[in-house]
């Protein structure tokens, strides 16, 4: 058994856990905040058999996409931005996923 | 160290927290939301000695109980209540329990 | 790679993920309670090559202070504070932290 820790976009949330569900995998969502933009997102907890990781992380190579956010350059992120009123485009990720060993699992 | 992860029903997130302290553990809680029925759950972090791992358990088993729900049958489960008029039992766990080593556990 | 899951105070959160991102490492929030106390904290998610660990929890020295709380004494924590108007110092921790080894990471 693994665990499968995936740190998806808001935006993608909700298509991503219906596939994974649709696909007969079980899935947890939290809600979370990326550090360093500081914009809501959603962390999933997926419990799947060794074999279905490959499955699981097809699905959000499919369901997650990747995209471009301004954001303002300089040292200091929110400071700068009036001052130079340069941007620069960050890529920000479809997911962001780990897959830890999971010891023991009991659905008691 | 084993790092216990629990997704217990929101009913019985407080009993099983209080039994947990009781007993000499410590417990943080997480707000979650289950991916297939999109109803709030709670997810339990606890990080206990190798010993400590069956206790834990046993106090799960003792204090998240197993219910049915009465879900609408049919592939897409909203829109076929009302055309089928007709659902399915489906049991929900007492607690979903992943148990993973923790390599290094230090308080600062 | 390791995914470090830290539980810090909430006065404590921003200026540690503040920290952590100016040293290149990449965070995620989650917003999440205290078994014992029942008050909010936050519980970081951060995912580091293996030589970073020792980075992160060195910044979480400097940015997550231990603070003294008074609670009321007695079996019942809530019940017994007016009756014996006894309180007892406990020590709530700068960071509680857990080390996972990551058997594989990607980001799609
Ligand atoms: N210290 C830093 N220095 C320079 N650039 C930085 C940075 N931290 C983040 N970024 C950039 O900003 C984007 C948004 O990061 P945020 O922390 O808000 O939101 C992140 C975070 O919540 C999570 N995440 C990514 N890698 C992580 C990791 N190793 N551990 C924990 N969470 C991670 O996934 C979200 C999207 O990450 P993604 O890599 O696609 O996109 C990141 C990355 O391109
Ligand atoms: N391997 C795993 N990884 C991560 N989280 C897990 C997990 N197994 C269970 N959970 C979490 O525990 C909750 C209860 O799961 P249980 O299996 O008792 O009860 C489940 C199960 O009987 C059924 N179910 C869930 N996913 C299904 C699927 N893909 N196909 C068919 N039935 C599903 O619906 C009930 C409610 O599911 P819901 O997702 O709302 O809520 C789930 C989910 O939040
Ligand atoms: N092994 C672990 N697994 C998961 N989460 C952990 C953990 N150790 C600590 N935490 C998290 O860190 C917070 C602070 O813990 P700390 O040990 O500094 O400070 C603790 C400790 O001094 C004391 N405490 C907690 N549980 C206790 C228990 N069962 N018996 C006696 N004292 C307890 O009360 C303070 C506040 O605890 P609270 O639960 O509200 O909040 C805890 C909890 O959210």
């Amino acid at each position: 058994m693994k665990l499968i820790i995936a740190v998806v976009q808001d935006q993608d949330s909700d298509r991503t856990i219906k596939a994974l569900n649709d696909a007969g995998h079980r899935v947890t969502r939290v809600a979370s905040t990326g550090g360093f933009f500081s914009v809501g997102n959603t962390t999933l907890l997926s419990g799947v058999e060794d074999s279905q990781v490959r499955s699981v992380i097809d699905i959000l190579k499919t369901t997650c996409e990747r995209r471009t956010r301004l954001i303002p350059a300089g040292p200091n992120i929110v400071e700068s931005a009036a001052m130079m009123g340069a941007f620069v485009e960050v890529e920000v990720g479809g997911a962001t996923v780990f897959v830890l060993d999971v010891e023991h699992f009991e659905q008691v």
